[in-house]
């Protein structure tokens, strides 16, 4: 289960 | 966005309002180290890059904007309009130790071996080490004001709930990042002993002084 979206972090 | 990670990001940004009004009102920044913050600045610009790029939210935006132009803000406090009371015998810790190993991890050990991916793991692996100058610094002087103590435990709180923020986003959303997991956990390991002394002894009022 790798990451999804884009990077939505701080 | 979830709870763990909206009182995480609420902690860092106390973290750095406590910073602020530390040297604000106390017109000094002893016992502060200038490296880590210089780090901090390093671990915000490398990650921030897609600032201009990539827009994921006002709120993400504003984050970014506040966390950036504030650290850059107490460096030039630390450097240039409070100099005379920063303490750089104590600030000795050598970074390069930290950048160099860093940096090689980042291109050795990343998602995607792209530029902007590998600048950005390099800021993540980078902000797990950055507050060793820091608590480098309180050991040689061997004791930190209390409002520093307030910063550090926000500070450290603040990826500890991202910690937790990945737990609820892996059973929420299956959405898991190794690194940033792995980084984020070596990150608040390196506070527990700070954790430690923070509530055995400023939660009782005393301060912290650490056997220099």
């Amino acid at each position: 289960k790798k990451k999804k979206k884009g990077k939505d972090e701080l | 966005m979830n709870i763990f990670r909206l009182c995480g990001d609420m902690s860092h940004l106390a973290a750095i309002i406590i910073l602020l009004l530390k040297m604000w009102k106390t017109r000094s920044v002893a016992g502060i180290s200038g490296k880590s913050q210089i780090l901090f600045a390093t671990v915000f610009t490398a990650r921030y890059l897609d600032l201009f790029t990539s827009f994921i939210s006002i709120y993400n935006t504003c984050m970014k904007v506040f966390f950036i132009g504030t650290v850059y803000f107490t460096i030039y406090l630390i450097y240039m309009k409070f100099k005379a009371t920063y303490d750089s015998n104590h600030d000795s810790f050598r970074v390069e130790f930290l950048i160099v190993p860093v940096g090689g991890l980042a291109f050795l050990v990343n998602h995607e071996f792209a530029p902007l991916e590998i600048i950005w793991t390099f800021s993540i692996y980078l902000e797990s080490v950055a507050i060793l100058p820091q608590l480098f610094m309180i050991s040689k002087t061997g004791e930190a004001e209390t409002i520093t103590s307030h910063y550090l435990f926000a500070l450290g709180s603040y990826r500890a709930l991202y910690l937790c923020n990945w737990i609820y986003r892996y059973y929420a959303e299956g959405f898991f990042d190794l690194i940033a997991v792995v980084a984020g956990v070596v990150q608040t390991i390196l506070y527990c002993d700070f954790f430690y002394l923070y509530i055995t002894k400023v939660m009782k009022g005393k301060k912290i002084s650490l056997p220099a």
